[in-house]
């Protein structure tokens, strides 16, 4: 699954997901990403989400509006991500990894997997990883 | 503060060898995003263009690279939202195209609906002109294998319950 969020200069907010599904899935099987609030969503007044992931899970939780009413409740991009990643964890055992951004530009790149591979563009700065707690940047 | 841009090329299991390919793709596409929101383009069309970018990076579960049903066939999904109007448009079950992204986003544009799955999604693409390819170009040897694997009766359990995402 590949995905990505924007704010751009206008201060408007986007989310897009894609994927090829799940390895041997049954034949009609449909996960997450085209189920709006699942594999993302994208509000100006609150942050857009990207998912990745084990869809079902991520189903069961609606882990975007998830992440999304914690941020409402005045969580980081970064604490709404955790918390709602744990709670995927604790209530349905399931692993998976956001991309999430807020209005003003703060962004967070969490997973509950061993990796992710992400990448963020912000303030002429790239930064970007692949394992638990890697955040390299080089000059964009 | 502005303007962002965060992508990602998927979480779970990555095989050895495609550590340094998924890496480098997510920072082509972040950089790619990033010159669209600074040349005045909107966060639309950078999420669209960023996904279009890694959905043709053979690297990834989606697009060209996709995994394998239990028919050895390929069936994307793909979604798209913008946070001004919250309008969105998404497909599910699609075959044959490069960029479901694509399609995804002229579901939104236009139609009046937000979803379209299977054969109606595909009667879409075509209405649009959006160009069907092979299937054959959508498979990777990779993804061939992945699935040959996941046959055998003695399959590597970890891997094919990492497999279980998407």
């Amino acid at each position: 699954t590949v995905g990505a969020v924007a704010v751009d200069v206008q201060g408007n907010l986007a989310c897009a997901t894609s994927t090829g599904g799940m390895l041997n899935k049954m034949e009609g099987r449909v996960g997450d990403t085209p189920c709006i609030g699942c594999g993302g969503y994208a509000d100006n007044k609150t942050g857009a989400v990207s998912t990745t992931g084990h869809g079902e899970a991520i189903m069961k939780i609606t882990l975007p509006r998830l992440i999304l009413f914690y941020m409402e409740q005045g969580k980081s991009p970064e604490e709404a991500s955790d918390m709602a990643l744990a709670y995927m964890m604790e209530r349905v055992s399931g692993l998976g990894g956001v991309v999430v951004v807020d209005p003003k530009g703060t962004w967070a790149a969490r997973f509950n997997t061993k990796y992710m591979a992400w990448a963020a563009a912000h303030q002429e700065q790239l930064h970007y990883g692949f394992s638990l707690g890697e955040d390299f940047t080089e000059p964009l | 503060m502005l303007p962002v841009v965060v992508v990602h090329g998927g979480a779970g299991y990555v095989a050895k060898q495609q550590f340094e390919a998924s890496t480098a793709g997510v920072r082509e596409a972040a950089r790619k995003g990033y010159a669209i929101l600074k040349s005045g383009g909107s966060a639309l069309d950078a999420v669209v263009e960023t996904v279009a970018i890694l959905e043709n990076n053979p690297t990834y579960n989606a697009g060209r690279g996709s995994v394998l049903n239990a028919k050895g066939e390929v069936e994307m999904d793909a979604l798209v939202m913008e946070g001004r109007t919250l309008a969105c448009g998404a497909v599910s079950a699609v075959r044959r195209l490069a960029n479901p992204i694509h399609l995804a986003r002229l579901v939104m544009e236009k139609t009046s609906h937000v979803y379209l799955t299977a054969e109606g999604a595909s009667k879409f693409a075509r209405a649009m002109g959006i160009p069907e390819v092979p299937e054959e170009s959508l498979i990777t040897d990779y993804a061939r294998k992945c699935w040959k694997d996941n046959q055998r009766p003695d399959a590597n359990p970890v891997q094919y319950q990492i497999g279980k995402m998407g």
